[in-house]
């Protein structure tokens, strides 16, 4: 089945769309096949590889309601190797409407369990909270990587997540992992941010004996470095590498695709 | 009654709670009486200015599904003049809880009565999302600040937020008025920035003749300098005033008070 990474944190505006979008670009361009899952009512991943549905295909919203649907005929191809199951406004009704139904927090995981054959990895893009369609997520994934800034205030939410993953493996998904931390925006010059590293380093390395999710969990190294061009391209439906790639964020991502690739390819 | 300003945006991390915990401790350190209603169950506003509610005093979430409890049980003076409505996880519970009960976009509303002779200005901080907690803000509050970064997917966002406040203004709060767009880390050396500003301005002054709710509406002057003193004040329980009062963050927080006082007090 394919690597099925959950992009979480429930703090708004930290990168995980930014990370999804860019990474899963990076991982195409390397030649493997991507599917981006865009689970966030606002669709800022669609947006930003300039992905917009067919008018009457099916959306991600009416697959995760109707389990009847192909899966595949709402997959869109956005680059080579690279697709989509796009968001649209109509996802906002699905954490209500989902909450009714008795599997509810399976039904992301059967809509995958029907595409696991056409990509070798999977990235979920979430919206920022900790409701329904993130739990959908911690279901149908078998990592999580936690995109965050390197802040104190970002650590306190942290604590928050893990403690939603643990009650995920205990009750929904045992399988689940927390690969580890993506810094996001990062400026290395403060000593803030340095601390901060330091901290969450810290953290993991005490863990690794607990037999907690994330117990393998670490720090991605290299951070990627704040850079205006990856805070300019969704705006022009790319992702960085076809609107800068030689810029800095062009290069830290392409870094932590092949450490990605490393980690989970070398058998 | 006070003036009541509800600082919203469903996109993540643009600065709502930052503009919301700032503006307020301007606010207060000249002099008026301002409330704080925290009404994002991740409570970083509360986190911001190191308020811990007391164990077992009645929180922002018991207030909003027990209205016989005393409002002012639930309030704490967290400086001078600036008080705060803190809350707590049990609010992330309210979004569905609420949902059930009939007069559920009212709760806040009535809350907020009871306190109106208390204070001369009210802000409350929003989550990221247009759920039912956003909608009970625009139903309390007489005006909307929307705080927002400068680049074009962020135009987008601003579009189906207006739609949102059209609904509220037609059903459930006619008064109901955008005073503006705040723009907060504000990078003004980019082109890309200054078109977006331009944009902004050209839809508000088409919008002048307009019978819609944002028809008064602009962009404050002067933005808010992205500037690093903001970003870390909060890991201190600081506002940017205590922190780094000489900062280039604090000189437009104050600004943008001065700005607010000028339009609102001046008779
Ligand atoms: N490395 C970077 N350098 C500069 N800007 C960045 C970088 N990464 C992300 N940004 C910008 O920061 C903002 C937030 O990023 P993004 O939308 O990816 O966060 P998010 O966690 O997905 O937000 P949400 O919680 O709303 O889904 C965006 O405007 C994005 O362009
Ligand atoms: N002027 C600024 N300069 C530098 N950093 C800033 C500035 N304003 C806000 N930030 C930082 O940007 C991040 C997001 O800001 P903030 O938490 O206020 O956004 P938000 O809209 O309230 O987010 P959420 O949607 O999660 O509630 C925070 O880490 C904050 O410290
Ligand atoms: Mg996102
Ligand atoms: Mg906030």
């Amino acid at each position: 089945p394919p690597r099925t990474i959950a992009m979480i944190n429930q703090k708004g505006g930290v990168g995980k769309t930014t990370t999804t979008v860019n990474l899963a670009a990076a991982l195409a361009r390397k030649g493997r096949r991507v599917l981006i899952v865009d689970l966030d009512p606002q669709a800022h991943a669609s947006l930003h590889l300039g992905v917009e549905p067919e008018p009457g295909s099916a959306s991600l919203y009416d697959l995760l309601l109707d389990p009847t649907i192909e899966p595949a005929e709402a997959l869109i191809e956005a680059r080579d190797g690279l697709f989509i199951l796009p968001s649209d406004t109509d996802l906002a009704a699905a954490e209500s409407e989902l909450g009714a139904l008795p599997d509810r927090h399976m039904r992301l995981a059967r809509v995958l369990e029907r595409l696991h054959d056409r990509v070798e990895y999977v990235l979920i893009d979430c919206p920022p909270s900790l409701g329904m369609l993130t739990i959908n997520a911690l279901v149908a994934a078998g990592d999580v990587i936690i995109p965050m800034q390197a802040q104190f205030l970002a650590l306190q939410g942290v604590g928050k997540l893990l403690e939603t993953i643990t009650l995920v493996t205990q009750n929904l998904n045992p399988a689940l992992r927390v690969a580890g931390v993506v810094l996001c925006m990062f400026d290395g010059k403060t000593t803030h941010a340095q601390e901060v590293v330091a901290d969450l380093e810290a953290f993991f390395s005490e863990q690794r004996d607990e037999a907690s999710p994330w117990r393998y969990a670490r720090v991605y190294q290299p951070p990627i470095r704040r850079n205006v061009k990856v805070a300019e391209c969704p705006s022009f439906g790319q992702s960085i590498f076809e609107y800068a790639p030689t810029a800095a964020g062009a290069q830290d991502y392409a870094r932590l695709a092949d450490e990605l690739i490393r980690e989970w390819e070398a058998w």
